[in-house]
């Protein structure tokens, strides 16, 4: 995260590949699922022994034995509606939720957040020297309608996807943040409302950043939850 | 610091039976402490060729018998893994083939062999014993023949002939870097012998074969995991952790298929990927493979001729997670260009239909990865909620893409891939049909208890 400051975001989690190392984030939506973005894995039917998520940890490369770090295998995982960018990730066990592990809400479906919603992206990704490179950084933005969005994007922003502005300052998700919650603030609630994909380029001051937009597929999250 | 294993090639999850001795008729020894110390016992006798070694009671049970011995035969076990002598199992042969066990019996020329026990047609002198291993009439090289294995052919004019069986060296070659490389050369090009990738000693290190399981990384074979120059293995030298292997490089290099490579997008870990996108994800600018600074490397273009490291494109030569380059600026080494857009791989859609679907009444029966839709009455893979039964208005026939819950992004089945309950199917929305939208004035929220968190940061987390 450019731009961001060290925080607490305990539904965001850490993706971590065969060596161990941090490459995506994700959101805990429940005990034992993920969604985070399609972007991070190479295909929907790639091999997953050997990745885990980490949880309840704020630190990039927590020590081995750190209380309250959770390493969870992932065992399956299941690729969104074509377009949406995402993907589910089922663990090996559900995780233990505390004060550390928290789930996030999911929003109605269909819901559009209003313009102007104060929300926060969080992850463990490039800070191009903003922030904190040892701990999770929480970054905060502001929502627009897509309407304002496509003025710069020049009309490609698609309604499953959502903006928020860009600030005059350098602020915004980069590498290793993919998959990571834009969580929103909705009555006394955390809400995932959007997803960090890649852009173009990362925290591009005043230029309006592009998430998926976690209502759209709701139903489809649901549902594989249910079928499973 | 050799192990005993290295002279075993192990099938993980693998018994061996023999259709003629009870399972029980070999003894399980119970007093080991791993498989090492069951290869220490097999290893010197004579009439040892394999072991069992039960990795629950962590016990072993040595086996005069292997694989291609006559009347056995290889079964998925939960409990075992099967070590076999790799002179006995290999098919091509180390040094001069002394060691050579295998069963091949005909000659280079095609001629069958003549059984080493016999005098006739051809008369010798050998006397087949446990120690020179000269059974049935396989091919074998008891006097340290150079060509390697040879044996008495069943034709009285060609009293003896080479059986042509490739080193181990020739019997694989090396096509680009090297990463398919599953040939059976297990010594670097210094002569050290390789250590084995399941073991721990004399070098510790990353690469457990179970956790890559698509680098073969079998036994102590030359392999090449991190997408090094060429195949490699870590040594029995604990002076020297890992070196080459001295291979044969394939013939002409054929340039990768045209449908392997992507100039727009990438597929997969974009191994592929001949594009020209040169900046990492968050924009910094990134550095030519053929330079040195701000960062050394080892990946140079000559060395890497197959995977086009031309300029500062942004590439894949070693099987990381997607295209990267080193960038250009020197406190950031490395860094993804994940704004390179994933190419679609769904399958070719079909047909097509309107709205959400619930009316399309077509015969696509596969997902848009192509996997083969489930019947709407069968009950395996995966025991429905929706059959023609319950919900007979949405014609649920044969195993037809369907859309009986409404599911807003279209049509959909169980699949018969045991792993996927159900996917979308390869269709797309009418060209005639949008979809309505959705950006209305929000409607109200309602929530469980989740998205609570702690808000007040402690500043004493940051210190350890």
């Amino acid at each position: 995260v450019v731009g961001g400051q060290p925080g607490n975001s305990p539904w965001t989690v850490s993706l971590r590949n065969r060596q161990g190392q941090h490459f995506c984030g994700g959101s805990l939506v429940k005990e034992q699922w993920v969604l985070t973005a399609r972007q991070c894995f190479s295909s929907c039917h790639a091999p997953l022994v050997g990745y885990e998520v980490w949880l309840g940890t704020l630190f990039h490369n927590p020590q081995p034995g750190e209380p309250g770090l959770q390493r969870v295998p992932v065992t399956k995982m299941v690729c969104g509606p074509s377009g949406s960018q995402l993907v589910l990730l089922k663990l090996e066990r559900p995780a233990a939720l505390n004060q550390r592990v928290a789930l996030i809400c999911l929003p109605p479906e269909q819901y559009v957040v209003p313009p102007g919603t104060k929300c926060e992206i969080a992850g463990w990704g490039e800070t191009k020297g903003t922030g904190d490179d040892t701990v999770l950084n929480v970054a905060s933005l502001r929502v627009i309608s897509n309407q304002e969005c496509n003025v710069k994007h020049r009309g490609r922003v698609q309604e499953s996807e959502m903006c928020t502005e860009g600030p005059l300052a350098p602020v915004g998700a980069c590498e290793g943040d993919y998959g990571g919650p834009l969580a929103c603030f909705t009555l006394d609630c955390w809400v995932l409302e959007g997803i960090i994909i890649p852009n173009r380029v990362c925290a591009r001051p005043r230029w309006p950043a592009v998430f998926t937009r976690v209502s759209v597929f709701v139903d489809w999250i649901h549902k594989v939850l249910r079928l499973d | 610091q050799r192990s005993p294993l290295n002279d075993f090639q192990v099938l993980r999850g693998t018994e061996l039976q023999h259709l003629l001795h009870a399972a029980g008729s070999r003894s399980w020894q119970e007093d080991v402490a791993d498989a090492e110390e069951c290869a220490g016992r097999c290893r010197p006798l004579l009439d040892c060729r394999a072991f069992h070694y039960n990795v629950s009671s962590q016990g072993c049970q040595l086996l005069p018998w292997t694989q291609y011995s006559p009347h056995t035969r290889l079964q998925r076990s939960g409990q075992c893994d099967l070590f076999q002598k790799k002179d006995y199992v290999r098919s091509c042969i180390m040094d001069n083939g002394v060691g050579y066990r295998g069963t091949l019996a005909t000659t280079a020329g095609g001629l069958p062999c003549q059984r080493w026990s016999h005098k006739f047609p051809n008369d010798h002198r050998y006397t087949p014993t446990l120690r020179n291993g000269l059974e049935e009439n396989f091919c074998r090289n008891p006097d340290g023949d150079p060509r390697g294995p040879w044996c008495y052919t069943t034709d009285s004019s060609v009293r003896f002939q080479s059986c042509g069986i490739k080193s181990c060296r020739e019997a694989a070659c090396v096509r680009c870097n090297g990463e398919e490389y599953r040939g059976a050369v297990d010594r670097t090009e210094s002569g050290r012998e390789c250590q084995r990738w399941d073991l721990q000693h004399p070098h510790p290190h990353p690469f457990e074969p179970g956790k890559f399981l698509d680098k073969g990384l079998d036994d102590n074979y030359c392999r090449n995991p991190d997408g090094s120059e060429r195949p490699w293995c870590y040594t029995t030298d604990p002076q020297l952790p890992r070196e080459f292997c001295d291979l044969p490089r394939c013939g002409s290099e054929a340039p990768p298929r045209p449908e392997a490579t992507t100039l727009h997008c990438f597929r997969g870990k974009g191994e592929g990927y001949r594009g020209s996108a040169n900046t990492t994800a968050a924009g910094v600018p990134c550095q030519r493979w053929d330079a040195q600074s701000p960062h050394r490397h080892s990946f140079a273009p000559a060395k890497y001729a197959c995977k086009d490291l031309r300029e500062n494109f942004c590439r894949n030569p070693d099987g990381s997670e997607a295209p990267w380059c080193f960038t250009s600026r020197p406190g950031m080494r490395v860094a993804f260009c994940y704004q390179i857009r994933r190419c679609a791989d769904d399958v070719r859609s079909e047909d097509c239909y309107h709205g959400a679907g619930e009316l399309y009444r077509g015969s696509v029966s596969k997902t848009r990865k192509g996997v083969a839709c489930q019947r709407w009455a069968a009950k395996t893979p995966h025991q429905p909620q929706f059959t023609p039964t319950s919900v007979p208005h949405a014609q649920l026939e044969e195993n037809f893409c369907r859309n009986p819950d409404g599911d807003r992004h279209g049509p959909w089945c169980y699949t018969t891939d045991p792993g996927t309950p159900f996917d979308y199917c390869a269709l797309r929305r009418c060209e005639s049909d949008q979809p309505p939208s959705i950006l209305e004035p929000p409607d109200q929220v309602p929530f469980e208890e989740c998205g609570k968190r702690v808000d007040h940061w402690r500043p004493h987390l940051k210190l350890r």
